[in-house]
């Protein structure tokens, strides 16, 4: 799975995320990718997530609605929020993965609770790139 | 220089006694000149829509990656592929799952946010809105890779063996 949330000079936020699922998976499964507010959301008041992980959860979970709307409700920073859903709610269910999210003010997060996520971020031209946890 | 873009090319069982230095400087330039496309991009003035778009679609043609070409395969051996795109400002979308000759699923998904009047379409129905709409379709054969093949292949052999997981090990659990 890969995925992008940006913010651009005009303060506006979009994601995009596009898989091919689970290796071996059954014919017609589909994943959260697809599902807005699973896998991918975007709302310029809030935040932006793109996920990746496995999907079921993050369905079940409505993850990156979620992180938006604790945002929305509690307030919380893109990085209390991404890592709450992630760290708590996600990983309470058994499901794993993550995701790359960021919010109206330009701030990004990564949150994943896997060994690695190949992930990357340009802030303004400065930009970094990790791979393990 | 306003601008932030985060990107992602999967998360999952990445082990680092797995990684050569080769392949994960393969990982890192791959990243890297999609967040330098994106920024790129961003500073020329293109919208936030337009940046996630093209990174996206630079992460699928990028066959190391787990989404067009490189896909992971179904049990099936087929790749059934899905995208989604989101606008934040009217809280637009497009989403389309189950394509297996889209080339860019993300552009496939663009176009049902911006021409049609669903969030989602999968399977055939997406595929004729594809055709309707001139996005680019390939064989099906396009998105094999070896690697990914032999990947389901041991996964279904292993299946075969125990009840069926998708909770498994090792990076097939994300392709």
């Amino acid at each position: 799975t890969v995925g992008a949330v940006a913010k651009d000079g005009c303060g506006n936020l979009a994601a995009a995320t596009s898989t091919g699922g689970l290796t071996g998976k059954e014919f017609g499964r589909v994943g959260d990718t697809p599902i807005i507010g699973a896998g991918t959301y975007a709302d310029n008041r809030y935040c932006a997530v793109s996920a990746t992980g496995t999907g079921e959860f993050f369905i079940r979970a409505g993850v990156a609605r979620d992180i938006c709307s604790r945002r929305e409700y509690l307030g919380e920073s893109i990085a209390q929020s991404s890592n709450h859903v992630i760290h708590k709610t996600l990983t309470d269910m058994k499901g794993d993965g993550g995701v790359v999210a960021i919010d109206e003010q330009g701030n990004y997060s990564f949150a994943f609770n896997t060994p690695g996520m190949y992930r990357g971020a340009n802030k303004g031209g400065k930009t970094l790139i990790e791979i393990f946890d | 220089k306003d601008y932030t873009l985060a990107i992602h090319g999967g998360a999952g069982v990445i082990l680092k006694e797995n990684m050569t230095d080769k392949r994960e400087s393969a990982y890192r330039k791959s990243l890297s000149k999609s967040l330098g496309l994106g920024g790129q991009m961003l500073e020329e003035g293109y919208s936030a829509l337009d940046a996630v778009q093209f990174v996206v679609m630079a992460l699928e043609n990028d066959p190391k990656f787990n989404a067009g070409k490189g896909a992971v395969f179904s049990a099936a051996g087929k790749n059934e592929l899905d995208a989604a795109i989101m606008d934040g400002r009217d809280r637009n979308a497009g989403a389309v799952s189950s394509v297996t000759t889209i080339k860019n699923p993300i552009v496939l998904a663009r176009a049902v946010m911006e021409n049609s009047r669903h969030v989602m379409f999968q399977g055939q129905g997406a595929e004729d809105f594809a055709k309707e709409h001139g996005i680019e379709q390939v064989d099906p054969k396009y998105f094999y890779t070896k690697r990914r093949y032999d990947q389901m292949k041991r996964k279904v052999k292993a299946n075969k063996v125990k009840k069926h997981s998708f909770l498994d090990t090792a990076e097939t659990k994300y392709g």
